[in-house]
């Protein structure tokens, strides 16, 4: 193995301890399995109704934080691109960059075959978990999902 | 001089093996499915 | 030009996600949809079967990375599925000609398996510093967690998947997946593989999990030689001790039967770690408490028993010098190599390497030559005690020492003849010669490696140890030069003053050595070089 393979190896391992693994990368998380389940009489439905939460129209009534609430915390899930497809019809545009919805305030001052400018409402999910607004900002269309 | 290695998290002086409980070796405790978490009901219930 | 097959391909994976997610869903909905993509051909044939893996593979590490921003638990949902599926593949797989049904599902979870390590390869190769190991530790993790929960109550097959895994393992090493490091000494360590492995009967395991863990403890060799300890290296080798730890606590004879291999590739500065592979001892040992006044180890039974060495030990030898070595054991006549000793103990420069531990020594060699001389000259004893014992009159099978054999104590009697010479059955040997001939031909450097190896053999009660110690004892009585007394007792030394554990015929040895007035220690100049050193030695003799 000569020098520079040890300094391949120096700069991967030093890749590897930047993603030690914890916990949460091998423990499954143990969900709650009641041990003896109170039977719940036989009028109230034993099963989540079928595909309720499979059909747009349940996400048409739904409201947009409840949407939002969806499609962060239900990734990669069917129930995520329903949300995803709600949100896109109320107008909302996925951002790939910032991995968060914008919606037009008003007409944007300026549209480009690259670009639109103006003010928005963009949704802060790792904040406040609210509607923010956006004054003079560049909406660059190589990041819309 | 090397280190204690009774302050590396394992119970060395356990008389049950380490291994079933041995979660990894960048972090120590049991592991999750390990502490099965217990719910009671409570008493005014019964 | 298969982009439209592979968008094919991941739209029945997400699919499977999909089918994975429904709280509602069972075995049946899983059976269902694997019987729909046999019917689709897409499991049909060895290419489009394989492109597939590669694209639930790739998927379900794309959508980690893309998702592990927000939520963990959500961003392994595409991994998660994917374990789900092949764990149900398997399950649904079966012998095409009716036979060998276990044997068939083993061989398609190895093609598997092996798909998965192509794609973690060209993610090393190709994002290297960006290179995330986490989503394929998950995956093989939920494939052990998940095959131990199908297959454990099968041994036989049990034991095959646990092997497939090993091989899968022992390719995804740190020499070769640096970036993968951390992850593989999670997998290897993992409760669903290194205890099952070790446990298979009758130790079948024990020589796969013997490799890993040589792997690992070479890779470290040129981390810790350095000297200066990075924080990845320090982590790394702490969370070596930890397992090792599990396996001193769980399974010493583990580290008895493999402590050569170890301690080929542990380098001679990590003390601590050598030594708790050392200390293991068989569970059904009581060993006594080295700091007993007046111990008779000679009237132990055990120091009569070998210890079992899986390791193959006479590897490193090469062809020549064993015979040369087995010549000279048997006739004990002048052979050159006794003249070239140095030459031929030196590293072959073209061989250097990191992972040598930098000596210009080939230190394998020296420890094979030692353990291999040693085990001949224990041989060559108790063929000379049984011959002695069969010449003499029945009555003084016990000598006057009221041991067996009284090797041991009319060695240490022995040794304190007025003449220097000694009737000790270990002197004038041939194995000693060439013991001799190594403390005099080698320089400082090489003694101490030679002095080393001998010292790695002293651990619980057993014939090596035993006879290793008088070795050591016997070379320090009789060196002629300060340096070499001053040597030995380093090596012994520096064995000791590191924290626990340490070894039982280490202890042993060097209380022997600074009680016993035949040695007369503290006569010795070094004892009293530098303060330090004295008050060393004071606190060390005050604790001994």
């Amino acid at each position: 193995l000569s020098k520079d393979v040890g300094f391949f190896a120096i700069q991967m391992l030093e890749t590897s301890f930047q993603f030690l693994p914890e916990v949460a990368d091998t423990e499954r998380p143990k969900y709650y399995t009641p041990k003896n389940p109170y039977p719940t009489p036989s009028y109230y439905p034993q099963l989540p109704p079928p595909a309720l939460f499979e059909t747009s129209a349940t996400f048409e009534k739904f409201d947009i934080d409840t949407l939002f609430f969806i499609f962060y915390y239900q990734q990669g899930t069917y129930q995520q691109y329903l949300a995803a497809r709600e949100l896109k019809k109320q107008s909302w545009r996925f951002h790939k960059k910032y991995l968060t919805w914008f919606q037009r305030h008003e007409e944007p001052k300026a549209i480009t075959d690259d670009y639109e400018q103006g003010t928005y409402i963009y949704f802060d999910y790792e904040g406040a978990w609210c509607q923010r607004k956006k004054t003079d900002f560049r909406f660059e269309y190589k990041f819309l999902e | 001089l090397g280190r204690d290695l009774t302050t590396l998290g394992l119970s060395l002086n356990s008389a049950e093996p380490l291994h079933g409980t041995f979660a990894s070796p960048w972090f120590e405790g049991p592991t999750s499915s390990d502490v099965e978490a217990e719910f009671h009901v409570p008493a005014c219930y019964n | 030009d298969n982009s439209v097959l592979r968008e094919q391909l991941a739209f029945i994976f997400a699919e499977w996600i999909r089918v994975y997610q429904l709280p509602t869903s069972n075995d049946k909905d899983y059976g269902a949809f694997i019987n729909s993509i046999q019917q689709q051909g897409v499991l049909k044939g060895e290419e489009i079967s394989s492109l597939f893996f590669r694209v639930c593979t790739e998927m379900s590490v794309e959508s980690y990375i893309k998702y592990k921003v927000t939520n963990t638990a959500a961003a392994y949902q595409g991994v998660d599925a994917f374990v789900k599926l092949i764990v149900t593949l398997v399950k649904h797989y079966s012998d095409p000609q009716g036979v060998n049904h276990s044997g068939a599902k083993v061989t398609y979870l190895t093609t598997l398996l092996s798909i998965i390590v192509l794609v973690l390869a060209q993610a090393h190769e190709q994002r290297r510093g960006q290179f995330n190991q986490k989503p394929f530790l998950r995956l093989f993790s939920g494939l052990l967690t998940e095959m131990m929960t199908s297959y454990e109550s099968s041994p036989a097959m049990y034991f095959q998947i646990l092997t497939a895994f090993s091989n899968t393992f022992h390719t995804l090493q740190p020499l070769v997946f640096p970036g993968f490091t951390y992850g593989w000494l999670s997998l290897i360590s993992h409760r669903a593989f290194m205890p099952k492995l070790l446990l298979a009967e009758n130790g079948k395991g024990w020589a796969s999990f013997q490799k890993l863990l040589v792997c690992l403890l070479r890779f470290l060799i040129p981390f810790l030689v350095g000297g200066e300890m990075r924080d990845t290296t320090r982590e790394l080798y702490k969370g070596t001790l930890r397992v090792l730890l599990v396996l001193l606590h769980d399974f010493p004879e583990f580290l008895c039967d493999y402590h050569f291999s170890f301690c080929d590739v542990i380098p001679h500065s990590c003390i601590q770690l050598r030594n708790l592979i050392l200390s293991a001892f068989p569970r059904n040992m009581r060993l006594p408490d080295p700091f007993t006044p007046n111990l008779k180890v000679d009237l132990l039974t055990e120091i009569h028993q070998p210890p079992r060495v899986l390791s193959d030990y006479t590897s490193s030898l090469t062809v020549t010098l064993k015979r040369d070595v087995d010549t000279y054991l048997r006739t004990r006549e002048q052979a050159p190599f006794l003249e070239n000793l140095r030459e031929i103990l030196a590293m072959d420069p073209s061989n250097q390497d990191l992972y040598s531990g930098g000596s210009k020594y080939n230190v394998p060699m020296i420890n094979s030559l030692v353990l291999y001389v040693g085990v001949n000259g224990i041989a060559q004893l108790h063929a000379t005690s049984r011959t002695n014992s069969d010449a003499a009159a029945p009555a003084s099978a016990a000598t006057e020492n009221g041991t067996e054999n009284g090797t041991a104590q009319e060695d240490s009697n022995a040794v304190s003849s007025p003449q220097g010479t000694s009737s000790s059955p270990i002197a004038q040997t041939a194995p000693m010669d060439i013991f001799q001939r190594l403390l005099m031909e080698l320089d400082s450097e090489g003694r101490y490696l030679f002095l080393s190896a001998i010292a790695n053999q002293l651990r619980y009660p057993n014939s090596h140890t035993h006879y290793f110690s008088r070795v050591l004892l016997y070379l320090f009585f009789e060196a002629s030069q300060e340096t070499i007394k001053e040597q030995i007792t380093r090596v012994l030394l520096e064995r000791l003053i590191v924290n626990r554990p340490h070894p039982w015929g280490l202890l042993i040895t060097f209380i022997e050595l600074i009680k016993n007035p035949r040695y007369a220690f503290w006569d010795h100049a070094f004892t009293r070089i530098d303060p330090d050193i004295e008050k060393l030695f004071d606190s060390v003799s005050r604790s001994v």
